[in-house]
């Protein structure tokens, strides 16, 4: 473990938590895409199978059931509990149009042709591509919630704090793994466009807006 | 030396 690492899974559990505590506290998930949040669960689900088999340490056995618990239960509130705040005109993306061509890829491109090897690659890989409902949401609306913004932050910046891990521990432990590393570098950059509106306008008090 | 991808991670 890492303080780069360590600070990545901090600011995704806090994002975790953000969105959990704004649907929970205001009773709605008005802004918030429902499909980015299943695309979560899933790659939690598939990812963390190994979760009895393979035991690493407590903090990752606990973060792993955290992530799962919480996730879970957002969809639960988005798609239940807070139904009628639930924004379906707006949460439009197809998701099938990101499961199936990274359910393709997770068969071709993978480190070892095993059915728990293939779903964490899948996790891998779907985890990538998992905001891009939720981005396209933002586009349609046009705006976020400040909440909603600073959720995106910290969800973005989670992933970028693990490639500071991944470099780091290239050179101190000769460690790479390159499907985490090109993965985490494409869902990275799909945040760029929005870490800039974030830093422009959100940091200087305004509204999320997107250029219409 | 690529090792197999460590686990370790969330």
């Amino acid at each position: 473990m890492n303080i780069f690492r360590l600070l990545g899974d901090l600011s995704h559990l806090l994002a975790i938590i953000i969105l959990l505590l704004k649907i929970w506290r205001t009773r709605s998930c008005a802004g918030v895409s429902g499909k980015s949040q299943i695309l979560f669960a899933l790659v939690f689900t598939t990812r963390y199978l190994d979760l009895f088999t393979n035991f690493i340490s407590m903090y990752n056995s606990a973060m792993k059931l955290i992530y799962l618990v919480c996730s879970y239960a957002t969809v639960f509130l988005m798609y239940f509990k807070f139904k009628a705040t639930y924004d379906s005109n707006h949460d439009t993306f197809r998701m099938e149009f990101l499961v199936v061509p990274v359910g393709g890829l997770a068969f071709l491109v993978n480190h070892d042709f095993t059915p728990l090897e293939i779903l964490w690659t899948f996790s891998i890989y779907l985890e990538a591509v998992a905001i891009l409902p939720q981005l396209f949401m933002i586009s349609k609306t046009g705006e976020a919630e400040t909440i909603t913004s600073h959720y995106l932050f910290a969800l973005g910046s989670y992933r970028a704090l693990y490639i500071v891990n991944w470099v780091f521990r290239f050179y101190t432990e000769g460690f790479f793994d390159l499907i985490a590393i090109v993965a985490g570098c494409v869902q990275t950059i799909l945040y760029c466009d929005f870490f800039y509106l974030y830093i422009t306008k959100v940091l200087k008090g305004k509204q999320l807006t997107l250029p219409a | 030396n690529e090792k197999l991808p460590s686990k370790d991670e969330l």
